[in-house]
C-alpha cells in the first residue's frame, strides 16, 4: 500500500517541477527539491520512488520525466470530468476555481435541488436539477462528484450518486459517508485544519 | 508535543458528543465513541487524554466535561474573531459559512484590494480596503487572518498581516508562506486531498 503522506506531497513537488520546467531547467537533484520545499532529501527520494521514477546517481532526475511520472501516478494526465453537487456558496466557489484543472479535475456541470438555482450558469457551467444527474453521468462518463450539499442531505444524495455510477466522491460536508467498497470517498476536513490552527494559536499565546 | 493527528480528530469527537448532549445523554464510554466513529477504543482514550480529561473506570466520561475539555484545549470556548483577506470566490464562500462559528471562529470583516468590492457587504460582513486592516486588527483585537488572495499576492499580503499584529494565518493559497516563529500558519491543502482522491480512483479503476 502506498503511504498517503507521500501521495499528499506529490502536488507540491509537481508545482515546483513545473516552475523549473517553465524556466527551462532539465535536470534536478533530490537535494535541490528538498531545499526548495523544506524537506529532507531522503524523504524526497522515497516519495518520488512511489511514482516509479528513478534518478541517475550524481545527475539527478529528468524534470520532464518526473512531471510525467507524477501526473501518471495521480491520474492527472487524463483530465477527469467531475460534477459539483450542491451549487451553494461553497459549490460555486469550487466551480469557479481554475486551479483544479492543473490537477486534472475538470468540473463540467453542477446539480442542485433548488429550482431557483437550476438553469443558471456559474463560471460558464450550467446548474441542472439533481434528477438529471444519473442520465448525464452516464452520457458524459463522469465518475467524480464533488459533494457540497448541507450535512442533512449528504447521505441521501451520496446514495443517489452511487446509483448513478459515480465512483469517487470529494466530500466537503462534515458527514462520514457510507458507500460500497468500490467507491472512493475523500473527506475535506476543514474543521480538522481549523482545530490545528486554534490549538497552536492557543499554545503560542500561552508562552 | 501534542500529536497533530489526535488534534485533527477532536472536532469529530466534539460533534458526536454535542449530538449526545442534545439527546440528554450524560455519560459515554470510549468503546461507544469508537464504535460510532469507526475508531479503535485505545486510540480514542489516547486522543481524549490530550485534553486533560480522565474517564471513570466502568463508567466512562461525563459528556459535558468532555465537551468543555475539548473546547478549552482547542481554544473554542473563546470565540476567536477573524478577518478574511481576499474577498473573491473562495473568501466569500468562507464568509458565508456559519459552520465555523461552532468551531470558535467568528469572521467579523473582510479585506480586498479591488475598489469595486470594497464597501459591499457579504453575508452581513463588510469588505474594507486592505490598508485599513492594520488599524482594525488593533482596535478589534483580531489575531486570525484567513488568507484567500491569489498565489502571486500571498507572501506580500502575509508580511503585511504580520506587521498588523495577526498571529495565526489559515492559508488557503498554494504558497508556502514565510513568517516569524511567533506566527502560526496552517495550510489548507486542497490539492493534497485531490491527489489522494485521484490516485485512489486511478487504483480502483485498474482492479
Ligand atoms: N461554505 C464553506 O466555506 C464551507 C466550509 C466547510 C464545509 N462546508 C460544507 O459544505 C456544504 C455546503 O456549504 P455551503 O456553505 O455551500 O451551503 P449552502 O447552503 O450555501 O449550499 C448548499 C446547496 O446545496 C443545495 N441542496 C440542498 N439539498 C440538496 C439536495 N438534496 N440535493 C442537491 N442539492 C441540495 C442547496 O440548494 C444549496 O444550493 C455543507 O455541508 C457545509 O457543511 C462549507
Ligand atoms: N476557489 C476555490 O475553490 C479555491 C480552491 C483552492 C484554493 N484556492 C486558493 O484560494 C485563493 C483565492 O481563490 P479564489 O478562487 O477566491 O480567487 P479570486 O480571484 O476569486 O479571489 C481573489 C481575491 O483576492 C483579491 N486580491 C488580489 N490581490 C490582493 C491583495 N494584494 N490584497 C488583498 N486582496 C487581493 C482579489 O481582488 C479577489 O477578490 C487562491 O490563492 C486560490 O489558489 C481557491
Amino acid at each position: 500500500a502506498v503511504p498517503l503522506p507521500s501521495v499528499r506531497r506529490l502536488p507540491a513537488y509537481l508545482r515546483f517541477l513545473q516552475g523549473l520546467h517553465a524556466r527551462q531547467r532539465d535536470v534536478v537533484s533530490c537535494t535541490h527539491i528538498a531545499d526548495a520545499l523544506g524537506l529532507v532529501s531522503t524523504q524526497v527520494r522515497k516519495d518520488l520512488a512511489i511514482t516509479g521514477v528513478i534518478g541517475k546517481p550524481k545527475v539527478g532526475y529528468s524534470v520532464s520525466s518526473l512531471i510525467a511520472a507524477i501526473q501518471a501516478f495521480l491520474g492527472w494526465n487524463n483530465t477527469s470530468d467531475a460534477f459539483v453537487v450542491g451549487a451553494g456558496n461553497l459549490g460555486r466557489a469550487l466551480m469557479g476555481y481554475e486551479g483544479f484543472r492543473e490537477h486534472g479535475l475538470n468540473i463540467v456541470a453542477a446539480f442542485d435541488s433548488d429550482p431557483t438555482k437550476v438553469g443558471h450558469q456559474i463560471h460558464g457551467k450550467e446548474i441542472f436539477p439533481l434528477e438529471k444527474l444519473h442520465d448525464l453521468a452516464e452520457r458524459l462518463h463522469v465518475l467524480i462528484g464533488v459533494l457540497c450539499v448541507p450535512a442533512a442531505a449528504a447521505q441521501d444524495v451520496t446514495s443517489y450518486l452511487v446509483l448513478s455510477g459515480i465512483r469517487a466522491i470529494w466530500n466537503y460536508t462534515p458527514v462520514q459517508l457510507e458507500v460500497p467498497e468500490s467507491v472512493v470517498v475523500e473527506d475535506v476536513k476543514l474543521s480538522a485544519s481549523l482545530a490545528v490552527l486554534s490549538s497552536r494559536l492557543t499554545e503560542t499565546l500561552r508562552r
